[in-house]
């Protein structure tokens, strides 16, 4: 992979949104893919809609938490994704309303990516944003920096986060995963969480997916 | 409570006390782990037992006490055997000028081999940590910093009972920051975040996302990496 990359330079992240009181992490990390992928394939960054996945996909337990492997494979059986302004942000659960005539992303397909971060760098630099999951040790009084727990207390088997890997890079030479997080710009770095990377610290190598546009 | 122990050599300003000492503290951690309990389903302390660090105007309790849950009296909700159930309790207060603050809270049963979360973890890392004395104005820092917390965060408590237990859980929770940076071999700093106020139980119930751990999930293909495409 390059040394570095950042797809918010390139125009392929919007802006950091805010998931509220609700466990909705998950139907965050997939549109934050979703809206890479389909910038990359289409040429056009859209904003997608949380609250679709929130109300509409019945695997998932809205609030209570969710997978993404499973949030790819709604928007699938749905027939896409409306946009934010078409269906915006509540945070909490209510009667599906998907107005397929509306939906303005569509994805094929969904895989999921290499536990190799090495790997997982190169996937980001040539094919978008990534969805992955953490463990969210410590995430309550970040602020700023490289976050770099030590292994015990961030075990990678307790995955508890959804978020979405935009970039990566070296910081005096300290190599950080640059990763997008749903919690509003007033948390971390303008809302962005920046975590150590090439140890698989807090489980970040794991849980790492992508959709698929063709 | 047990016969009063003999000194240990704990540092200057550290000291085991005799049980008398550790009441009103006790009391007051007591009063924190009942709160919001109807009467009838309070637990009830038995021993305890501690040591005091002075500094300046305030005093840290750190307690060990043993606590005992009533046993349950609703047939449709109680678990089988029914039995009292004996807690472990690690409670942190600080007095200053007879006002009490409960700083940390870590229960768990007697009779389990694993007692508590990750404050016990950091606790055997940080022997040390523990052992540092307060500076003298802490909690006048603390309700300071507080109060700039509130005003940044733009939040509001329906009752001073309310604000005082958020401050409680916010002070609580600074230390937890400054342990987790301590543990940190990155380059973050931990400290202030709008989740101050929260309680670690709080923050996962609404922020966190639990099912990643436990579910297994739809499976996908693996996907062809770069370099072989």
């Amino acid at each position: 992979p390059p040394p570095e990359w950042d797809w918010r330079k390139k125009g392929a992240v919007t802006k950091v949104k805010d998931q509220g009181m609700c466990g909705s992490c998950w139907a965050f990390s997939v549109t934050g893919n979703v809206e890479g992928q389909w910038f990359l394939k289409q040429g056009t960054l859209l904003s997608l809609s949380e609250q679709e996945l929130l109300d509409c996909d019945k695997v998932d337990k809205g609030c209570m938490g969710g997978l993404p492997s499973n949030a790819y494979s709604a928007i699938k059986t749905l027939g896409g994704l409306e946009t934010e302004d078409d269906y915006s942000y509540r945070g909490h659960l209510q009667t599906c309303s998907f107005n397929a005539e509306k939906a303005r992303v569509y994805i094929n397909d969904s895989v999921e990516l290499s536990q190799n971060e090495q790997k997982l760098a190169a996937w980001l630099a040539e094919k978008g944003p990534i969805s992955v999951a953490i463990n969210a040790f410590g995430m309550q009084f970040y602020r700023h920096g490289i976050s770099h727990p030590l292994r015990p207390l961030c075990s990678p088997w307790l995955i508890d986060h959804a978020v979405l890997l935009v970039g990566y890079g070296n910081r005096s030479a300290t190599p950080f995963w640059a990763i997008k997080n749903s919690w509003g710009t007033d948390w971390g770095e303008e809302g962005y969480y920046y975590l150590y990377r090439g140890s698989g610290a807090c489980g970040v190598n794991i849980m790492a997916s992508s959709a698929v546009v063709n | 409570a047990p016969a009063p122990k003999k000194p240990r050599a704990a540092g200057p300003q550290a000291r085991e006390l005799a049980s008398p000492e550790l009441l009103a503290p006790a009391r007051f951690a007591l009063e924190m782990y009942n709160r919001g309990r109807a009467a009838g389903t309070r637990a009830a302390l038995r021993a305890v037992r501690g040591r005091v660090r002075r500094a300046g105007r305030g005093s840290l309790y750190s307690l060990k006490a043993t606590l005992v849950e009533p046993p349950c009296n609703d047939p449709t909700v109680c678990q089988l055997p029914i039995s009292k159930k004996t807690l472990l309790c690690s409670f942190e207060v600080l007095d200053e000028l007879g006002k009490h603050m409960l700083l940390r809270r870590d229960c768990g049963p007697v009779d389990t081999k694993v007692t508590d979360d990750t404050n016990e973890t950091f606790s055997s890392f940080l022997p040390l940590l523990n052992k540092d004395p307060l500076p003298q104005d802490f909690s006048v820092k603390m309700a300071s910093i507080f109060k700039e917390f509130v005003t940044t965060y733009n939040r509001t408590y329906d009752t001073k009972e309310e604000a005082r237990w958020r401050m409680s859980v916010f002070a609580n929770n600074m230390v937890r920051a400054q342990k987790i940076q301590a543990l940190d071999t990155g380059t973050a700093r931990y400290g202030v975040t709008k989740f101050s106020d929260l309680t670690e139980e709080e923050f996962r119930t609404i922020y966190l996302n639990p099912l990643l751990q436990e579910e297994p999930g739809r499976k996908m293909r693996l996907a062809k990496s770069v370099s072989s495409l």
